[in-house]
């Protein structure tokens, strides 16, 4: 019946009465953040026509940028404890998510799980997460090259030519290896994401990552095959992690944001190798 | 050797731009992820060797000078940890988590592990109990586990100070189990 709250002494991420991601409260900033699950239809053209190609394994293009709302309403439950406290979201059968906030740590975790896609309306979908922000980034946003440099883009913006876009949603996207962030005079935000994906910023304030797709048409490039993967004749399942930061664009105490993203980023993509071994014939002191 | 040449042929194969992106066929994906599935499970074999050299070689070093033989340990990893699924921890009710840090500086982690009961203690290399926290796995992940795996709650602990390219093993066990009924938790003498 009121705003849930989960967080530690660096960061507090509120939750709305109907279940979506609320506000931010992190370095002593508070702002209205929402996050939330959209798919884009997959568009089907005619292949012969070289302008008019379906949306496949090589070209990301949605059909007339058409974007879908997957919920409107948001189970949660929420769980508390010492180490970790953890918001789960259920958009609707096949999208959840586990929001979570270590004890220590200064960021979020976005746990996501989608699929499988259904397309028994003969309709191909790429989903994507939206985090939506009032970070005034006017049409400029940061993402990297392989972990290295941030690269500066530009909505409907080309460095060295006069651009005229005629698709603004995948003409505005970029390949995302570790992260992209936006920022203002005031605020940052940036998300750490564990694989390369496809991402944007179509709105000022707002960042997307297209997480999964599936697609029921070629698009000519020369695969020959739908991106429509199954397993058992059921579409995959992805699961993975997105790292939420948010805090002030300049330096704090010493310690920008952005040198505690790339202190995460290390411990993300090279995580500790885990090894199990089994110990049935050892108590803890024969073992110690 | 053969295990890492075969590991290093199949990442050199991964470096076709189709791999990179995603544009390969179907069956070609599928063959792909079988080469880097058996690439990895053979390297498992070179680092189980080389843990059980360094664990060996530590006791060797602190108490005797004879090397120790009863000490290897079958150091298994657990490639579908990323769908809370791992063999170990669901059927045993006593287990060690060793974590190499393959950084060249100290770093933390928080650990999850799956585990089918929801009473456990967790102690480190010193001997510490460690603080835990026990979480059920999500309905939407229960609903696409193995279903002939156990685990339905995660054990989470937070791992401090593992040494830049280096390890440290906790032991994991069950609370009031059979086995603990059976073995009081004494020092036996060796045999």
């Amino acid at each position: 019946s009121s705003l849930t709250v989960i967080g530690n002494e660096h960061i507090k991420l509120g939750f709305d009465t109907n279940g979506f991601l609320s506000e931010v409260t992190a370095d002593g900033l508070t702002q209205i953040i929402s996050q939330e699950f959209l798919y884009y239809e997959g568009a089907k053209g005619n292949n012969e026509e070289f302008l008019n190609r379906s949306s496949g394994a090589y070209i990301f293009r949605p059909n007339q940028n058409k974007i879908h709302f997957v919920a409107t309403q948001v189970e949660i439950e929420v769980y508390r404890g010492e180490l970790v406290q953890e918001v789960r979201q259920k958009f609707n059968d096949w999208i959840s998510q586990v929001v979570r906030v270590y004890r220590t740590r200064s960021y979020a975790e976005f746990e996501w799980l989608v699929g499988p896609i259904p397309v028994d309306d003969n309709v191909g979908k790429e989903v994507i997460t939206r985090f939506t922000s009032g970070i005034e980034s006017a049409g400029t946003f940061y993402t990297d090259s392989n972990g290295r440099e941030m690269i500066k883009r530009r909505r409907n913006q080309r460095d060295t030519w006069n651009l005229k876009l005629n698709e603004e949603v995948s003409g505005n996207y970029y390949p995302v290896t570790t992260k992209i962030a936006l920022e203002d005079g005031t605020a940052r935000m940036a998300i750490l994401t564990d694989r390369a994906q496809g991402g944007s910023s179509l709105q000022d304030g707002a960042i997307e990552l297209m997480v999964h797709r599936r697609l029921l048409h070629d698009d000519a490039f020369g695969v020959g095959e739908a991106l429509n993967e199954t397993e058992h004749g059921e579409g995959l399942i992805a699961r993975g992690k997105h790292f939420f930061f948010f805090g002030q664009s300049g330096n704090r105490s010493g310690v920008s944001l952005k040198a505690s993203e790339r202190i995460a980023q290390l411990g993300k993509l090279l995580p500790a190798w885990k090894f199990f071994s089994n110990m049935k014939s050892y108590n803890s002191e024969e073992w110690l | 050797e053969a295990h890492l040449t075969f590991m290093r042929e199949t990442l050199g194969i991964m470096q076709h731009h189709d791999a990179i992106t995603g544009t390969e066929k179907q069956k070609v994906a599928l063959d792909y992820a079988k080469r880097m599935s058996v690439g990895v499970r053979a390297c498992a074999t070179n680092t189980r060797n080389v843990l059980n050299q360094l664990s060996v070689k530590s006791e060797t070093s602190s108490r005797t000078s004879e090397p120790r033989t009863d000490y290897i340990f079958d150091f298994k990893i657990c490639p579908l940890l990323n769908i809370t699924s791992c063999p170990v921890s669901e059927s045993n009710d006593r287990f060690a988590l060793t974590l190499y840090n393959p950084l060249a500086h100290f770093t933390d982690e928080y650990v999850r592990v799956p585990v089918p009961h929801y009473d456990y203690k967790v102690i480190d290399n010193n001997g510490a109990a460690m603080d835990i926290q026990i979480l059920p796995v999500p309905h939407s992940v229960m609903k696409i586990k193995n279903k002939s795996l156990k685990a339905e709650y995660e054990l989470v602990f937070f791992a401090t100070n593992l040494p830049p390219m280096g390890y440290r093993t906790y032991y994991i066990e069950k609370l009031n189990s059979s086995e603990n009924l059976c073995r009081p938790n004494v020092s036996p003498k060796k045999t």
